[in-house]
């Protein structure tokens, strides 16, 4: 598969991390995701998507991340938004 | 499906908006409605009941806005497409359950031209999360995290298998009342209840109330109570994960189909791994799986062909003691071997039942036991009940309420307790 613009993929792991399937960026040290855990990520969002589960950033998947959709996380407890309930 | 750990503890439910859409076709009678609608597809399936109320008179449960941009609750709509709407799980917190939707989106009913977004497909979902419900991965979900379209005539949509099962999951299910349609003039005629399958999760479960439990065990701060091919489970905050039932086989996979009954469990404090207890036989489970076959339960030390009342790891001394009518047994894990001088006399612990159901150690540290309807507590470290004990079991641990005068069974025959006596104390008793 063509490999995704740096855009793409910078915007995909944004997108995964909101949606809870990558931990959130620790605000102490700067860390990389491994890549295996990134494909391990989506292709779990993939999943959810109901796309194959290639593990790959490709065309498909950044389209469905430009869907609508709810905005809670479907990760629940990775990303730690939802049990925020202050007003 | 998946469940966000947050569930109603009431079974009525009260609603309202307060605020409409701005921009929308729709009038707020037809919101009014179609929300009506997107309510009473849950309540359909759990016995929930919705009660739309007037907010100046009544903090409702559910508040419904619609907004757009930064709206105050940290999670602001970001214009046509993208983020279309957010609920918030249930709990305590004034917004607990509330339901918002992006007001920049084109909202629409009926549509047939694909324009628009239908509002009563994602207001489904929306209140799916406000019941306290998760994304689903399932095909057919309404949960499904992407919207999909719309999803069809409001009066006769039914949710998919997936939903219901986290829904009951959460709320059980009991017969359907007038209450849970909705009092609104319908659109279309009401949903016909769905016929379940046998063995699905309408399937009759027994009532956690009248207590008999076959198992108790503390599993890494959770308390479960094992009933037949069920059980329930208390988190450590003292709310159950759900009133009905999870089904034994399928929670602990690999469990042979045949052990309708877990007789004692507890975990295993060297490993954290798990043992269920049926016949003479035990299974070793590590998470929810199992670990090889069944083994007997003579590795414990008790004789070929013997069966366990009860089990549990006392933290003061690491052992694991295993209890069956008037005596017990100690098994040393460090060692991994049963301690020699067993079986000996229950009456170590003072006060407690002869063959009770079940013993487990709270995450306080203090020792309970188990049998029919009532429990004897053993303060941290003690080995004489507490002069409470004993006390029914349904309201301390299961949400259950007070029993009457007239409903209170007389608590089983215990070991006697020791007013006060010349005792000699042996170190390794």
């Amino acid at each position: 598969a063509e490999n995704p613009r740096a855009q793409d993929v910078s915007m995909g792991v944004e997108w995964l991390t909101r949606y809870g399937y990558l931990p959130p960026a620790d605000p102490v040290h700067a860390q990389m995701q491994s890549l295996k855990k990134l494909q391990d990520a989506i292709k779990v969002m993939q999943r959810f998507a109901g796309l194959p589960e290639t593990g790959q950033m490709d065309p498909i998947t950044i389209a469905t991340m430009h869907k609508p959709r709810c905005s809670l996380p479907d990760i629940l407890g990775a990303a730690g938004l939802v049990r925020r309930r202050r007003r | 499906y998946s469940l966000s750990g947050s569930v109603w503890k009431k079974r009525t439910l009260t609603w309202s908006i307060q605020s409409f859409s701005q921009r929308s076709q729709l009038s707020q009678q037809i919101v009014r409605t179609l929300m009506s609608y997107a309510l009473a597809v849950w309540a359909a399936e759990s016995g929930l009941t919705f009660q739309e109320v007037n907010s100046q008179y009544q903090e409702p449960d559910i508040i419904i806005h619609f907004a757009r941009a930064y709206h105050q609750d940290s999670y602001p709509f970001d214009g046509p497409g993208g983020t279309l709407a957010h609920a918030f799980f249930p709990g305590e917190h004034p917004i607990s359950g509330d339901t918002h939707f992006d007001d920049e989106e084109t909202w629409t009913f009926g549509s047939t031209d694909g324009e628009g977004i239908d509002l009563f497909a994602v207001a489904v979902h929306e209140f799916g999360h406000a019941l306290g419900l998760g994304h689903s991965s399932a095909p057919n979900s309404i949960m499904r995290p992407f919207y999909q379209g719309p999803v069809g005539d409001p009066g006769t949509y039914h949710l998919s298998q997936d939903d219901r099962d986290g829904l009951q999951q959460l709320y059980g299910k009991i017969s359907q009342t007038p209450n849970a349609r909705p009092t609104r003039k319908p659109l279309a005629p009401p949903p016909q209840p769905p016929v379940m399958p046998p063995g699905s999760p309408s399937t009759p479960v027994p009532d956690r109330c009248e207590g008999n439990f076959d198992a108790v065990a503390n599993i890494r701060g959770e308390i479960f109570f094992f009933k037949g091919p069920w059980f329930w489970r208390l988190q450590p905050s003292g709310q159950l994960v759900s009133p009905r039932p999870a089904g034994l086989h399928r929670f602990w996979e690999g469990l042979p189909t045949h052990v309708k009954v877990i007789q004692a469990a507890y975990a295993r404090p060297l490993d954290g791994r798990i043992i269920l207890f049926s016949g003479p036989q035990f299974w070793v489970f590590q998470e929810r799986q199992l670990e090889g076959a069944a083994r007997p339960l003579v590795e414990f030390g008790l004789p070929p062909g013997e069966e366990v009342d009860a089990v549990f790891s006392w933290p003061l001394n690491g052992k694991t003691y295993l209890i069956r009518g008037q005596k017990y047994w100690r098994y040393d894990e460090v060692a991994a071997r049963p301690d020699p001088g067993y079986p000996r006399a229950l009456s170590l612990w003072e006060g407690a039942p002869f063959a009770p159901d079940d013993v487990t150690v709270s995450n306080t540290g203090d020792t309970y036991f188990f049998k029919g309807t009532h429990f004897w507590r053993f303060v941290k470290g003690s080995v004489k009940s507490e002069s409470d004990s004993p006390q029914p079991i349904g309201p301390k641990w299961l949400d259950c309420p007070v029993p009457n005068t007239d409903q209170v069974t007389s608590p089983p025959k215990t070991t006697s307790k020791t007013q006060s006596c010349d005792c000699h104390c042996e170190l390794n008793q």
